[in-house]
């Protein structure tokens, strides 16, 4: 392909990108970084501020006043509590899928591709692109949620009961090696793309027209850090790396889940989710 | 497969109404 296709696709999935997600790279940068104007997320960093703020967990862009008028939710213990929040953020998680395939449907070619395979490339792809959606939410203190409206403590997610203190960690972990590459919002856009295009996901039926489209998402990734980031010729080769500590970091989440489900006897997982991990891994 | 998938499979289907999850 021309320099200018591979140009146009970066556009198109940039704007895909930001149609598509409501916490992009750069909202959440400005979040962190103090630049939006007094709005600043709600801070959990220990039970009873968890209490007050697991309210908004689940609530999509709540007006601020209102968040600062919130009468407190009657006290849970310790244990509920915490299922209570795994129970909201699985609501999310399972709004996350649905961007993400939203995301995968705008790539283009994909909804050409045999719809048995397009399952596949999904239930395969969408909790590492969700990884990635994630790291540019933390730093190495703590996390976004809730669209950005809390901030949560990475010592407060420690400090959990096990398992739930075991979900995050590893998360954190690879965010912080992964946030060095300094990535914007068409580079992350590419690299979901190139995610959800892997032609050696286990049941593909026709490998081929999937390698082809990745091939053409990969040389526009390429063209565009050679262009944005010429300083680091290496960060390519980077990225791609990133992609195999993603399959081990999913896998290891995966086994966490189904711990956690053969553990909690109150915990119900969300029909979505446990579509996608059944026989994941 | 899509017996497996059901929800996967209607969301990658449908791209105009919401789907109830």
């Amino acid at each position: 392909p021309e320099s200018a296709d591979l140009r146009a696709l970066s556009r198109q999935l940039c704007l895909s990108y930001h149609r598509h997600f409501p916490l992009t790279k750069s909202k959440a940068k400005a979040i962190l970084s103090g630049k939006t104007h007094g709005n600043s997320p709600f801070v959990i960093h220990d039970m009873k501020s968890l209490t007050a703020g697991q309210y908004f967990i689940n609530c999509r862009q709540l007006p601020v006043l209102e968040r600062q008028r919130s009468v407190l939710p009657p006290e849970e213990p310790a244990g509920e509590l915490e299922l209570s929040v795994f129970r909201r953020l699985q609501f999310r998680s399972a709004e996350a899928v649905q961007e993400v395939t939203e995301f995968a449907k705008s790539i283009p070619g994909f909804t050409e591709l045999d719809m048995n395979d397009q399952v596949i490339l999904l239930k395969y792809g969408v909790i590492e692109v969700m990884t990635t959606m994630l790291a540019p939410l933390m730093n190495k203190d703590g996390t976004l949620f809730a669209y950005g409206q809390i901030f949560m403590t990475r010592e407060f997610l420690k400090s959990l009961r096990k398992p739930f203190c075991e979900m995050m960690e590893p998360k954190f972990e690879f965010a912080v090696k992964f946030n060095v590459l300094e990535l914007d919002d068409s580079d992350m856009a590419l690299f979901f793309a190139v995610i959800i295009l892997s032609g050696d996901r286990p049941g593909l039926v026709n490998v081929k027209p999937i390698e082809d489209l990745q091939e053409t998402v990969l040389l526009a990734l390429e063209l565009q850090l050679k262009t944005i980031h010429p300083d680091c010729p290496q960060l390519f080769a980077k990225l791609l790396q990133k992609m195999t500590d993603l399959r081990q970091l999913v896998a290891d989440h995966v086994r966490l889940i189904h711990l956690l489900k053969k553990q909690e006897v109150q915990m119900c997982l969300h029909p979505l989710l446990q579509e996608i991990m059944r026989d994941l891994y | 497969l899509k017996e497996k998938h059901k929800i996967l499979h209607r969301l990658l289907q449908n791209s105009t109404s919401p789907v109830d999850l």
